[in-house]
């Protein structure tokens, strides 16, 4: 680093002859019955996956036998003559290529996940990967290689130094070109999505089997962490723009502690807060992790709107909630009282060619609302109040445009 | 040692690769060259480069961060 030289990226000079990696965490940390044993193991892949989503590199994680990056939570002198230093200071350390690639985290560190309070596991793993890769620190302040901790950030994204460096090293990502994007027509031009750390192409056959060979979710919707989600019996799906994020689907009790299987409906409020529907209760989270007093009888807080519903969304052309059961939606409006105007519920045929018996509704991304039903999505056109005109027309195979089928 | 003390900070700018080593000790370290080891590392860390151990530095310093040195020699 020349003081004078432009602010960037450093290389330490060594990388991976080969491109598809392995990894096991030979041990875990003092806090995994805390955190559980499959969040531990969901964060640490989500943190290969940002260098995955940048190359071909591929990163398999084993449970046994020898492998590339072996990982371990270790405290103060653990014998590789660079002891940590208790809690603070000092988080983790990796080795370059040339030197193993190896990853120890300190373990007398409060490691969280997904959450501000404590050392963000996802952070600081996704940075010593930087280095089992041959990445050193990078001078940029704000790239995921500068080496001061940066703390929890829900909308992570790679920084573009990261990027460079990384591609620098193995190349950019040339993975087939996606299935055209499910992003509204030209007329509307898609929006910027937020770069997914994760592999952008369509899954492998294993990620999204169950969901190619039987499309229907019981609900989904986007996060305050900027992901979507799908919700199918007891397993949920983080979507990319082409498909299903690797490493999933995972099971619902472990990334969302306390949520029951086969809810009914969900949708993430103005306040960053998803709430789930089940029967005739509703459950509350702030990002994966269940607000206390919850769950609460939806009468409780949703005065007017029925029990097991089909589906709940915020619809992208008034920002109000929308319940929709069987042939009939209500509309929810906090700011009012009541919430459920006179007059609802309503006929669903009001919108327009929209089926009854949903299975769900999510307003996406790009600011256009979608609806699901079996195997088909239909893509909601706001301004005209209609389906939206496309080639090819609504409805649409949901596997292939979604699901990476 | 604690950072915002000169040894703290010499054994924080020597474990992350700032100073020289070919220095066998801290001691052995002539003014000007921590002074020199001082400036780069404000340089790389995106403050003031005043070669002292202000209190920015010092701050930054004591940051939580991640082990591997910042000057790979």
């Amino acid at each position: 680093h020349d003081a004078r030289r432009r602010k960037r990226y450093a290389l330490q000079g060594s990388r991976w002859k080969v491109k598809n990696l392995t990894y096991r965490i030979a041990k875990y940390p003092r806090l995994v019955e805390v955190l559980g044993r499959d969040r531990v193991d969901a964060e640490i892949d989500e943190a290969f996956a940002v260098w995955q989503g940048a190359t071909d590199l591929t990163f398999t994680r084993k449970s046994t036998g020898k492998v590339h990056i072996e990982i371990r939570f270790e405290n103060r002198e653990h014998g590789d003559g660079d002891p940590f230093d208790g809690e603070g200071g000092t988080l983790a350390h990796a080795y370059f290529p040339v030197y193993g690639g190896d990853a120890h985290f300190d373990d007398d560190e409060k490691w969280t996940i997904k959450t501000y309070r404590g050392t963000n596991l996802f952070q600081v793993a996704a940075h010593e990967f930087g280095h089992s890769l041959g990445l050193s620190h990078s001078d940029v302040r704000d790239s995921l290689m500068a080496p001061f901790y940066r703390g929890y950030n829900p909308k992570f994204k790679l920084h573009s130094d990261d990027v460079i460096a990384i591609q620098s090293l193995y190349g950019k990502k040339t993975t087939p070109p996606p299935p055209p994007p499910r992003t509204p027509s030209p007329a509307r031009p898609p929006n910027k999505f937020p770069i997914t750390p994760a592999a952008t192409s369509p899954s492998s056959g294993k990620e999204n089997s169950k969901l190619c060979n039987d499309p229907k979710i019981d609900a989904i919707t986007t996060m305050s962490d900027g992901n979507t989600y799908a919700f199918k019996g007891s397993e949920v799906y983080r979507l990319t723009d082409n498909g299903i994020f690797f490493g999933y689907p995972k099971k619902i009790f472990i990334l969302f502690p306390g949520l029951p299987n086969d809810i009914d409906g969900a949708f993430t409020w103005s306040n960053d807060k998803t709430y789930f529907f089940k029967g005739s209760h509703y459950w509350r989270y702030t990002n994966m992790t269940m607000d206390a007093s919850y769950p609460k009888s939806i009468s409780d807080g949703f005065s007017g709107i029925p029990t097991n519903i089909d589906t709940a969304f915020v619809w992208g052309g008034n920002g109000k909630i929308y319940f929709f059961k069987g042939d009939q939606y209500w509309r929810f409006d906090p700011a009012r009282t009541p919430p459920v105007s006179f007059g609802y519920p309503k006929p669903i045929s009001n919108w327009n060619d929209i089926p009854n018996n949903l299975d769900a509704a999510l307003k996406y991304s790009n600011g256009y609302t979608y609806f699901f039903k079996g195997n088909k999505y239909w893509r909601f056109n706001d301004r005209s109040f209609s389906i939206d005109t496309a080639d090819p027309p609504f409805p649409r195979a949901v596997g292939s445009w979604w699901y990476g089928c | 040692a604690p950072v915002h003390t000169d040894t703290g900070a010499m054994m924080y700018l020597s474990n992350f690769g700032w100073l020289d080593p070919s220095s066998k000790k801290i001691g052995s370290q002539s003014l000007i060259d921590i002074r020199k080891s001082i400036q780069d590392f404000q340089a790389f860390a995106g403050l003031n480069i005043t070669g002292e151990l202000d209190e920015e530095t010092v701050e930054t310093m004591s940051l939580p961060r991640c082990g591997v040195r910042d000057k790979i020699g």
